[in-house]
């Protein structure tokens, strides 16, 4: 078990570490850190993630944005270890700036020939990015129902 | 292994049933604030075996079942259907099409089945087994999970990791 | 003491009314209610909020932008019982469609006449209803610098 | 009372000086992820009082010290000043101009400094005393603060009633 683990464990910190580059740059460094090499099954999994140049103490101290791109590197970096038939993201995309929605929109368009990918946004820039959008209303108070939705009509 | 429908009725703010159909690539979920898109994704959660009512924002379970408005009387069931393409037989089952079914009733009888034979909730989480989809996967992901992805919170790092290994 | 709280209670709960109101319906009931009336000073502060016809359960039924908006009201009837001279919000328009930021913009202009209003925000509807901008930027890499920005360009 | 300026250096991302003039009316501050805006709120936090670490999004108070870049040392000093424009005598002093400093230095010594005369941090959170301002004020406003109301985290919505009555 602890051999198994620790397989998976250096595969996914190697995908980190392609991923995070692609959200960020490409010269910026990231790690996954077992806190405690010889007890790889008790051990906790930190995560340095140095965007731009950055030296920040701890992950806690980048910004909203920065740690959802990294919490993203990293859910992606586990997918890529077993990939799911499907991914869902509620609204992952709101405290993105428009060059990273991109970003994250691209990588989402790379893996979804393997996975689908189901997308709730706000963002009139990740809707533009989708292949199909359903449309959710209330017309009846309360009372949800769901609609197919044209492209044209959401981008006037 | 693909998705191919959800259907979901007397579930939230689903007084009406409600049917969704996908197909490959990309799809997106819009719509103005509180018209039902988390609540469809609560719907899958839940018929695939989601037993935290914190997870699905509910005091209890029974909080599930759409509770009326000013105009309509609450539903006395819930039920949520979801389909899949199995002809890659990711699912460890014969069948090339799969249909996972989840009822509750108000009273508090709950039913489940599988392809339209009812089973128990153990034989559908143990059918998703090991595909990274379930409850408790690194595939359904909202901005509470990646604070606790940052914060660490209940080890949720090491979770996700032993989910996928 | 008693008194006094449950003088300032009496008038934080009809502002969240009126404000409960504008950003959401005016038909929409919502209140505060001291969860033991005997024991003001201990009593948990209970929040109902029922936008648009709905009949939730509990607040934590509500969508993520009803949410928003509704914390918005109560933060906003404490400060129509106490005005601070300024407020700051930091991206809590992320969640919110465009109908609700507008709302939430259009209630920051109104009291905007007794207290300075400091918004950061990524969306461009926000951002276009405000008075002044102040661009951050990190043209050397970590290290942050301020400009104001022209309306027109950011329009553009 | 009105904000009029803000002067950052060496706090955070504030490696060389930045001042903010404040107007009346509504200002935005605007930005890529990770460019600091966050980073003077925090500032504005700060210099106001506020002592917790965690609100501050760091491990320690030094933390909050410009940490250095590829290209530039880590500072030995992080300063901030807020001034205000007290001439309707809101603030409970003469001063028809207040400006609040403080300091915090790699060491571990700290100042605290109103109108440029050095003071105790308690000098400045009894300045601010029933203005709605200060570091557990109703007035500074962030997500994960809506999200402790809606839980009533630790009896948040109390705290915040009683800072307000
Ligand atoms: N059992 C139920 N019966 C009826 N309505 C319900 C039930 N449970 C939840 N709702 C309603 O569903 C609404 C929330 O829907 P949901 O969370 O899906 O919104 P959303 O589209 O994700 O919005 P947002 O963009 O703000 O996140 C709430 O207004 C709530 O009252
Ligand atoms: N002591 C410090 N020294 C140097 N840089 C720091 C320090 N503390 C924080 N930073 C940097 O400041 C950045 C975060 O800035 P901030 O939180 O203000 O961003 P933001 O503009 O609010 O972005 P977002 O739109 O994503 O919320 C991080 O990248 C972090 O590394
Ligand atoms: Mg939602
Ligand atoms: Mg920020």
């Amino acid at each position: 078990a602890k051999d198994k683990f620790m397989e998976a464990f250096t595969q996914a910190r190697s995908h980190f570490i392609v991923v995070f580059r692609s959200l960020f740059n490409e010269e910026d460094s990231c790690d996954l850190i077992l806190s405690d090499v010889n007890n790889p099954l008790e051990a906790d999994i930190d995560i340095v993630a140095r965007p731009k140049g950055k030296r920040p103490l701890s992950i806690n101290q980048l910004s909203g944005g920065e740690k959802t791109l990294t919490a993203t590197a990293l859910l992606f970096s586990l997918y890529l270890l077993k990939p799911a038939p499907f991914c869902i993201f509620d609204e992952v995309d709101a405290p993105l700036d428009d060059t990273n929605i991109d970003k994250f929109n691209n990588i989402i368009r790379k893996f979804s020939d393997q996975s689908q990918f189901i997308i709730v946004s706000h963002n009139k820039r990740t809707i533009a990015s989708t292949d199909i959008i359903y449309g959710v209303t209330m017309v009846e108070q309360g009372v949800s129902r769901v609609v197919a939705v044209d492209l044209r009509e959401v981008a006037a | 292994m693909q998705l191919t429908r959800l259907e979901i009725k007397g579930f939230k703010s689903f007084g009406d049933k409600v049917t969704i159909n996908f197909n490959e690539g990309v799809t997106a979920i819009v719509g103005p604030n509180g018209c039902g898109k988390s609540n469809i994704i609560d719907a899958m959660r839940w018929v695939l075996g989601e037993q935290s009512t914190k997870a699905l924002r509910s005091e209890k379970m029974e909080n599930i079942i759409f509770n009326g408005t000013k105009n309509r009387k609450q539903a006395q069931l819930a039920e949520v259907s979801l389909s899949f393409d199995n002809t890659k037989n990711i699912l460890p089952t014969a069948y090339s099409q799969v249909t996972v079914t989840r009822k509750l009733y108000r009273n508090g009888d709950s039913e489940y089945r599988l392809n339209d034979v009812q089973c128990r909730l153990k034989d559908i989480t143990d059918l998703f087994l090991d595909t990274g989809i379930g409850s408790d996967s690194y595939s359904i992901i909202e901005l509470k999970m990646v604070d606790e992805i940052i914060t660490n919170k209940e080890h949720s790092r090491r979770s996700l990791f032993e989910e996928a290994s």
